[in-house]
């Protein structure tokens, strides 16, 4: 454990709340996309399925309960109990478009090619794209409520921390990750335009909006 | 080789 991957847990377990609780306390989903939620889901899922099968740490599992029991939370929020906020139009992102071609990718490259490991990559690599459907829901909305944008900056800068932790592990533990590694990168530079909007722009005190 | 690779990270 160092420092950038303890701020990156905790950036991405911030990012998960204001989630949360942004629906909770407007009692509306407006402007959040159902479909990423969804996928966040099954990324937690696939991934941390060896919540059976191996022990690593109390802070370990702790974590990946609290990460599950969210993700299933914010769906539930978003489809069940706060349905009728939804904004189904706009979050028309075909998801199939990265789930099939993820799927596909994490058989053929993986570290060994068993059950519990492609599921692993699989979410590792769905990880990376799964923020998509909402960056593409606010390009097509144009904007985004200020609360929103705070929750895309802490969840894009977990991976991003997550980055300067492998620079660290691969210094001083000679740990080297190569799916984690490059789907990291992929992901991180997936917010690069978004972190550009969130500096110039929100910090400034202005909404996230885009020019029609 | 191992069918499990323990992953250490969240």
């Amino acid at each position: 454990m160092n420092i950038f991957r303890l701020t990156g847990d905790l950036s991405h377990l911030a990012a998960i709340i204001i989630l949360l609780l942004k629906i909770w306390k407007s009692r509306s989903c407006a402007g959040i996309s159902g479909k990423s939620q969804i996928l966040f889901a099954i990324v937690f899922t696939a991934r941390y399925l060896d919540l059976l099968t191996s022990f690593i740490s109390v802070y370990n599992t702790s974590m990946k309960v609290i990460y599950i029991g969210c993700a299933y939370a914010t769906v539930y929020l978003i489809y069940a109990k706060f349905r009728a906020t939804y904004d189904g139009n706009h979050d028309s992102f075909r998801v199939e478009f990265l789930v099939v071609p993820v799927g596909g990718l994490a058989v053929l490259i993986n570290h060994t090619f068993s059950p519990l490991e492609i599921l692993w990559t699989f979410s590792i690599y769905l990880e990376s794209v799964a923020i998509l459907p909402q960056l593409f829901m606010i390009s097509k909305t144009g904007e985004a409520e200020t609360i929103t944008t705070h929750y895309l900056f802490c969840l894009g800068m977990y991976r991003t921390l997550y980055l300067f932790n492998w620079v660290w592990r691969f210094y001083f533990e000679g740990f080297f990750d190569m799916i984690a590694i490059v789907a990291g990168l992929v992901q991180t530079v997936l917010y690069c335009d978004f972190f550009y909007l969130y500096v110039t722009k929100v910090l400034k005190g202005k909404k996230l909006s885009l020019p029609a | 080789h191992a069918l499990e690779i323990p992953h250490d990270e969240l």
